[in-house]
């Protein structure tokens, strides 16, 4: 089956847009079928694989209107890797999709046949950095979370909101059984205290759901999307490329015995 | 006059709040009546300066409904410096708001008693990582931007995004002089190629508007706010202080001849 896992945090700045196209690289270097699916109106997964964007490319059509998803996605040069680009007009559906009956279950909708069809192993969705109705249908449409948290303090304040989204989600009854996969550290500096002392809080109020691979912060990993590519493309030999590779592996893990 | 500033910019994570905690203490430091808005439902400006979120106490029941913002100012520990904080309740408004009336003009009407009172040389107002209709309040309500701009390939993107915003803003009719009065380049890392080339990009494109000063990435500074403390008393011989106190002599000059 399918499995549909959103990479959010509200914070911003924390390496989702990172994440997620690094993590889905390497999971469709280790073989599994990868869908990417671009929300954010700022489309940096999009350019960061080196996809264009195209006006009326993304999932705004299907989201406000009754486009047909799978036609909007793109292979990637990159095998087992597709994604759905994101676009500016999705700033628009901040404005309209709270006018919209059933607004919160568009995403969902819209990406069901999508998920039935069964060729992906993985629809990987990368949110903006906000919580408003994007995020939401985010929430709404997946089975877990990935969330990324920089080893900084504002993005430990952070973590208490995306815990009350979800929530929120779960009570409301629109996605009961949505819980986090994972949170995975980034961006961490061995050379300053501040980054230590992010990663221990973190280690020790959320030990079951951490992931052990820590991403470390490394300069290659920003540069490989001047380049639109991944950094196991970008930067096969480098430090950011080999996390991925490890969180990869360990998120193919989580999933099996999920 | 009363000037009112938003810092803003879409993309997550380029220094918006580090860059209105200090540059507000800079102003105030230097003999300004600063009053720092903080529309971020994380409100990471409010616990950078140390101050507590209150249920009910940020602009978010004025935006709604007729509570007077004048109610819900604090004034902080450091001399010149008040703020009206943030809570989580604002990311109501990002669904609330678009279901309104006049839904684009609720900050600027309920600033306009604040703004008529003239205690206040400077309104600086954080916004949120996003362009739903609270950063588009800020927008409405402001006479001009800063826009901090990080030093890394995706927030080069990002420019574009705010500047489609202020057309917008502009053409509508609903603030016609909405202009940028300066961008900000901060996170400068002299030690990696990308800042340069990010920082020349900007500085060919944009040679009218960016700002002379570039906050250097410093450490310090992403120190101060679990202190609660601006890096100007946290760090007050730090590079970061320094160049956030020659900034603000930079925006006092820019004001002056606007
Ligand atoms: N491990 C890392 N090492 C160095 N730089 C990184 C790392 N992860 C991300 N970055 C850089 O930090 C910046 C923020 O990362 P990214 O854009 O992925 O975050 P985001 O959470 O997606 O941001 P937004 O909230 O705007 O969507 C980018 O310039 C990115 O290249
Ligand atoms: N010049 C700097 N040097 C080092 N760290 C910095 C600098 N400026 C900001 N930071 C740190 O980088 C992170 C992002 O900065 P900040 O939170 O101010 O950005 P923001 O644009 O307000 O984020 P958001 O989009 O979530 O509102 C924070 O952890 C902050 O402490
Ligand atoms: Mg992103
Ligand atoms: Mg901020």
């Amino acid at each position: 089956p399918t499995s549909v896992i959103a990479v959010a945090n509200q914070k911003g700045g924390v390496g989702k847009t990172t994440t997620s196209i690094n993590l889905a690289a390497s999971l469709a270097s280790q073989g599994k079928s990868v869908l990417l699916v671009d929300l954010d109106p700022q489309a940096n997964a999009t350019s960061g694989l080196g996809v264009e964007k195209r006006e009326g490319g993304s999932v705004y059509e299907a989201l406000v209107g009754d486009a047909l998803l799978s036609d909007q996605i793109v292979r990637t040069v990159y095998e087992n890797l597709s994604i759905i680009p994101g676009e500016v007009n999705l700033c628009g559906a901040e404005i309209d999709l709270p006018r919209m009956e059933d607004c919160l279950h568009r995403l969902q909708g819209a990406l069901h046949s999508v998920r039935m069809a069964n060729v992906y192993d993985i629809i990987m969705i990368d949110c903006p950095p906000s919580l408003g109705s994007l995020t939401l249908n985010a929430f709404v449409a997946s089975d877990s979370l990935v969330v990324p948290i920089q080893c900084e303090y504002y993005a430990l304040e952070g973590i208490s909101m995306v815990q009350r989204l979800i929530d929120q989600v779960r009570n409301s009854g629109d996605n009961p059984d949505l819980h986090i996969m994972g949170i995975v550290m980034t961006m961490y500096d061995g050379r300053t205290r501040l980054s230590q002392q992010v990663l221990d809080e973190v280690r020790e109020h959320f030990s079951k759901i951490i992931f052990e691979t820590t991403i470390p912060r490394a300069t290659r990993l920003a540069e490989a999307p001047s380049h639109g590519q991944p950094s196991l493309v970008y930067d096969p030999d480098g430090l950011g490329t080999a996390a991925y590779d490890v969180l990869a592996a360990e998120l193919i893990q989580r999933l099996a015995v999920a």
